[in-house]
């Protein structure tokens, strides 16, 4: 979809290889927020990524309520311009205010000019210390967070967000005799077109705050809390069943 | 692990866990399909185009799909299944037994399917199922096959041109193939037609020689 990328071309300039991910759909955008809790749904194949889902509920529902709201750290905005010339695109620039440009485009072309403000909102290190020491967590357990225990779901909390600053209109063209172009265009944007070329135009509006990317850390339920913003492939959220236990066929086990 | 890999892992070499043969390339994917496709070509014809309708109803309605997904994980992994409406549960039917429990066999596959289609967009549901109908299938996993192959390394950008004996059902901005793969997020070219790769599109790709493969296999006759 054209929402999807966008998406990824913010992260691929802003975050290249690190571990921001993209959302895929405008519908889910509103899920991902600082805060909100979301679960990895596994994959079955080593050949696609297992997808993080939603589950309507941000970590002030799994607290006791009695501490002041923490506030979260702005960053950017990151200005992003994407120059397509026609056939292919030619250059990515990102600019961050102060600091000029952090990555370099090449040409310029006047064929179709693309633009795009986001801003990052990241919850600082020092405030999940201050969070989780003044706030426990809140009896009984969620239905919800009941469930995942039953399935042995890890849960992830949003940690980071990169959203848009203005409401965007990206059009995905494409002509006959050329491969598919983008081109956004914004309140501060110019769009330039050839004519007499296009045979599809696809639109979508992307709503300021939409949120086009997120970061995770994983939640560890035991006693108390935890947000483990770099967790090893052992760490899970919910302590593993008492040995000796069975839930219904572990599925190896018919394979096998 | 009592993941869907280790399940597909297992069965694989009878037995042998795979994890540490795996290659990340069009073999590899392959060979993972095979396994999943051979569990199917098991299933009786009866049963394959009962499932077959309801996944064609359910590619019309995401929703019914993700619920589908959703129970049969949760069946996987805790027990009976509450039965489902609609398209969701004319397929959640096919693959439990009275007591509500699933029937492993049949339901692993069809997991490992359901993660595949969710992987796609609704536009790329859309031609599933007009692929299914118009019995296309197999040439679209002719060429999505050759793309992934020849696309090798998958993490490498680089531009293909596609074989003209793959398009002869045509090569175009509104041809179900070129639907297909630009969801995935590739660039297309049509004359000379080109494609050219991006590493990001893999999971996508992958996840759409998948479901081409499974489709084709609950369609044969």
């Amino acid at each position: 979809s054209a929402f999807e990328w966008v998406a990824r071309r913010v992260v691929q300039e802003l975050d290249h290889g690190g571990d921001l991910i993209p959302v895929t759909s405008l519908q889910s955008s509103t899920g991902f927020k600082p805060y909100c809790l979301v679960v990895r749904k596994p994959s079955g194949s080593w050949f696609w990524k297992p997808r993080y889902k939603h589950i309507s509920l941000s970590i002030k529902d799994i607290l006791e309520p009695d501490a002041p709201e923490p506030v979260l750290q702005h960053g950017g905005p990151f200005h992003i311009h994407d120059t397509v010339d026609g056939q292919l695109r030619t250059s990515v620039e990102v600019a961050v205010p102060g600091q000029g440009k952090v990555a370099g485009g090449a040409s310029v072309s006047d064929s179709s000019s693309t633009s795009l403000n986001v801003f990052s909102l990241s919850v600082g290190p020092n405030t999940w210390q201050a969070l989780l020491q003044e706030r426990h967590l809140r009896q009984p357990e969620h239905r919800i967070l009941q469930q995942l225990r039953c399935r042995g779901d890890n849960v992830y909390v949003v940690t980071e967000v990169l959203q848009t600053q203005k409401e965007v209109e990206v059009t995905r063209t494409y002509r006959r005799e050329g491969s598919g172009l983008v081109s956004l265009a914004g309140a501060m944007c110019l769009q330039g077109e050839g004519e007499g070329h296009l045979s599809q135009k696809k639109t979508v509006t992307i709503p300021s705050g939409s949120i086009l990317a997120f970061r995770v850390a994983l939640l560890v339920i035991q006693s108390d809390l935890e947000v483990i913003l770099f967790p090893d492939k052992k760490q899970k959220t919910f302590q593993p069943p008492p040995t000796g236990y069975r839930p219904f066929s572990s599925k190896g086990s018919w394979w096998m | 692990d009592l993941s869907m890999k280790g399940c597909i892992g297992n069965f694989w070499t009878d037995g042998v866990p795979v994890n540490g043969t795996v290659t990340e390339d069009f073999q590899g994917l392959r060979a993972e399909v095979e396994v999943v496709s051979k569990e199917l070509a098991l299933m009786d014809g009866q049963l394959c185009r009962l499932l077959l309708e309801g996944l064609e109803r359910g590619l019309r309605d995401q929703l019914a799909l993700q619920a589908l997904e959703e129970a049969l994980e949760q069946g996987l992994s805790s027990g009976p299944v509450e039965p489902l409406d609609g398209p969701a549960g004319a397929v959640l039917d096919c693959l439990v037994l009275p007591s509500r429990m699933l029937v492993l066999e049949l339901a692993v596959p069809v997991v490992y399917l359901l993660g595949a289609l969710n992987t796609l967009s609704k536009a790329q549901h859309q031609l599933l199922v007009e692929a299914v109908e118009l019995k296309t299938l197999s040439r679209q996993l002719e060429l999505v096959g050759s793309l992934l192959e020849k696309s090798a390394p998958w993490q490498k950008c680089s531009t293909l041109s596609l074989p003209p004996e793959l398009l002869k059902s045509g090569w175009g901005v509104e041809t179900p193939a070129w639907v297909l793969l630009e969801e995935c997020g590739l660039e297309l070219r049509e004359d000379p037609p080109h494609v050219h790769w991006e590493p990001q599109a893999q999971d996508c790709v992958c996840a759409l020689y998948a479901s081409l493969a499974l489709l084709s296999e609950l369609s044969q006759e």
